[in-house]
C-alpha cells in the first residue's frame, strides 16, 4: 500500500479544508519558512497515534487545533485522514487485502473529545496501530524523519540504537 | 525472538557496510553488537572514512554524521521495506556532491518505498518528479498546490 | 550591579523590538524579565510573526526560529559591539528570502564587528567579499586557499 | 582589534602548517563535508581557553591533535595561534594599546604537557581571559556561533538566556 492523498482540516495551520494528492515518484514538499511544511509532516504522526503534545511542538494537544490567525477565528476542532491505496510494492495486512482503499483518521474537539476512524467508522488507537503492524509505519518509528532530527540515528547512546533493529526485526 | 533479532541485525550490518562506501566514495563501516546478551546490549557504529584513520562517531563533521544517518536509515529500508518514509529536510547540512549522491540513492530506492522529501535546495527539487508548494496566500493560513515536473524518465 | 544588567537588558531588548520586524517584514517581539528579583529571573521571548497569532516560541518553524535567534543575537551584538563573531552554518535552515536578509543583515553589521561565515550556500558566498576554501587533497588533511571575489562596493 | 590571521599547525585534521588571513571584510570559510571548516571554529575556541574535550566533539583533549591519515603518522603536538591587529572599531585593553598586534597561542603535546602563551611568552589561561575581558569574546561566547546551534540562543530555558544578557552588561 502506499499514501495517496492526505486531507487536512483544521490541524495547525491548515485553517481550510486542504487535500495533498500524491501520486506515483518522488514528492518534495517546498515552500517558504514558516509556510507549513513540517507541519503536515506532524499530521501524519499524529493521525498515526502520536501522544506526545511536546512531540508535535506543543504545549497542550489543543494546540494542533488552528489557533487563528490576524483575520480568522480559531478552529473548533482539528481533523487528518490518511488515505493509502494498494501499491504490489508493500501489500496491506491480510484483512484489508480486498479494500481498494484505507483511510484512517483522527479527530480533536476544542473541548477536548477525540476518536480515530478507520474506514470512517469509530475505532480505538489500538485498530490503526494493527493495521501498520508489521510494515514499519508508526507515528515514532523511523520511517519519519523529523526537522533537524537525521543525525539522532546515530548520536543515539548504543542501547538506544537498539530499538531501531528490534523495530525492524 | 532472539533468533529474528539475531537475523535482523546480520541483515542490516550487511547492507549497512554495502552501502557506507557507495555514499562515501570509500572508506568502510560496521554494526557492531556489545558483550553479553544480544537481547539486551547497545549497538556500535564504526566508520572509516575514505583516507582517513578509524575513529570515534563524534569526530565526525555535520555532513559526514547525516550521510552515515542515511546509509543506516536505507540499509533499515533495504532489509525491511516500509510503504512509507517521510525525510524532513535531511539535505540541509549536505554539500552539493553529497546532495547528488542522496538524490541519486532516492530515486533508486523510489521502487519499493514511497517517499516524501521537504527540502529548501533547488537540487533535490530538480530530482524530483512533482513539487507540492505549500504557501500562506492569506497569512497565517497554508493552501497547497502542486507542480508537475514533466520528467521523462 | 543590578542597575547595569537592567541597564542592558532594556538595551538589548529595545534593539530587539526593532530589528525583528525589519527581518519578518512586520510583526513584533519583545523579550521580558520574569517576576521577581531581576538578578534571579528568567528572560522570556514573546514573538508575533506578521498576520499570525502570539504564540509559544515551540510552534515557531525550523527557519523562523533561525531568525529569530539571529535577531536576538545582532541586538546582542548592537547594544555591545564585539571583535568577532563565527557564524557556523546559521543559513542552513533558511530559504532564499531569509538567507538575502541575513546577507543584507551581515554587510551592515560588518561595519562594526568582523564575521567569520562557515556556509555551503552559493547565494551567501556571493555576497562575501573573499572565500576562504578548505580541501582535503590529501585524504584527511586539510589545506587552505583564498579566493577574492572582486568586490567593488 | 580584528583577527587578522590563524596559524593552526597539528590541531584536528591540519596536519601542516596553515595559516588562513582574514583581511577586512566579509570573510567565508567554504568547502565540501569533512573537509575541516568546523575544526577552524574549535580551533578559535580552544586557544580562547575552552575546557571541555566533549565541546570540541572528542573524548579527551588529546583528540585535537592531528592523529594521523592514511598516509601520515599522528603528530606528536597540537598549536594554535590567534593574531589580533589594531582596529578602531574596538579597541583593545589599555595594556595592550601600543601593540601593532596581539597573539595568542595554545599548545598541547602528546604526553599531555600543555601551554598559554601571549606575545610568544608563556603565560596562564587566565591572562589570555583578562586580553579579552569586557570585549563579549571568549570560548563560550555568544559570539561563537557552533554548528547547528543557532536556534539554542531561544531554545535555552528563561533563566539559561538570562546568561546572554549577563555577559552583555
Ligand atoms: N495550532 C496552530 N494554529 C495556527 N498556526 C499554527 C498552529 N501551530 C503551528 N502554527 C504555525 O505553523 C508555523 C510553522 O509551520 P511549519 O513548522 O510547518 O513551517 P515549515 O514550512 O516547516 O518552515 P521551515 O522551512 O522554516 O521549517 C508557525 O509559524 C506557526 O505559527
Ligand atoms: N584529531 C584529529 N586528527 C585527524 N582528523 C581529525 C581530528 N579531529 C577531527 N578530524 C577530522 O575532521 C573531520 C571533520 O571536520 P569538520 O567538522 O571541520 O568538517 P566540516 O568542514 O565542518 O564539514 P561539514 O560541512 O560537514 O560541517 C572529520 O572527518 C575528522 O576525521
Ligand atoms: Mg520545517
Ligand atoms: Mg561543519
Amino acid at each position: 500500500m502506499r499514501l495517496a492523498r492526505l486531507e487536512i482540516n483544521g490541524f495547525k495551520s491548515f485553517a481550510n479544508r486542504t487535500v495533498l494528492d500524491l501520486p506515483d515518484g518522488l514528492n518534495a514538499i517546498v515552500g517558504p519558512n514558516g509556510c507549513g511544511k513540517s507541519n503536515v509532516v506532524d499530521a501524519i504522526r499524529w493521525v498515526l497515534g502520536e501522544q506526545s503534545a511536546r512531540s508535535l511542538r506543543g504545549r497542550s494537544m489543543e494546540d494542533v487545533i488552528f489557533a487563528g490567525s490576524q483575520n480568522r477565528a480559531p478552529a473548533g476542532l482539528a481533523e487528518v485522514t490518511l488515505v493509502f491505496e494498494q501499491d504490489d510494492r508493500s501489500p496491506p495486512p491480510v484483512a484489508y487485502l480486498n479494500y481498494p482503499e484505507i483511510r484512517v483518521s483522527r479527530v480533536l474537539h476544542r473541548d477536548g473529545a477525540s476518536e480515530y476512524r478507520l474506514m470512517n467508522l469509530p475505532c480505538r488507537l489500538k485498530d490503526i496501530v494493527d493495521v501498520f503492524s508489521g510494515t514499519g509505519l508508526g507515528s515514532r518509528s523511523y520511517a519519519i524523519i523529523e526537522q533537524g532530527k537525521i543525525a539522532y540515528l546515530i548520536a543515539a547512546r548504543p542501547d538506544e540504537r537498539r530499538m531501531l533493529f528490534e523495530e525492524a526485526a | 525472538s532472539r533468533q529474528r533479532f539475531l537475523e535482523s541485525f546480520a541483515g542490516i550490518s550487511e547492507r549497512f557496510s554495502t552501502l557506507f562506501p557507495r555514499l562515501f566514495g570509500g572508506g568502510s563501516a560496521q554494526l557492531r553488537l556489545g558483550e553479553g546478551d544480544p537481547l539486551e546490549t547497545g549497538v556500535d557504529i564504526l566508520v572509516q572514512l575514505p583516507g582517513k584513520r578509524l575513529q570515534a562517531m563524534e569526530l565526525l563533521s555535520g555532513g559526514e554524521k547525516a550521510m552515515t544517518a542515511i546509509a543506516l536509515l536505507f540499509s533499515l529500508f533495504l532489509y525491511r521495506p516500509s510503504p512509507l518514509c517521510v525525510l524532513d529536510e535531511v539535505d540541509a547540512p549536505l554539500d552539493e556532491s553529497n546532495v547528488d549522491k542522496y538524490n541519486a540513492l532516492l530515486r533508486e530506492m523510489s521502487r519499493t518505498t514511497q517517499f516524501l522529501v521537504i527540502t529548501h535546495n533547488r537540487r533535490t527539487m530538480e530530482a524530483m518528479d512533482r513539487l507540492v508548494g505549500v504557501t500562506m496566500d492569506e497569512p497565517g493560513c497554508s493552501n497547497v498546490y502542486t507542480v508537475n515536473l514533466e520528467r521523462h524518465r
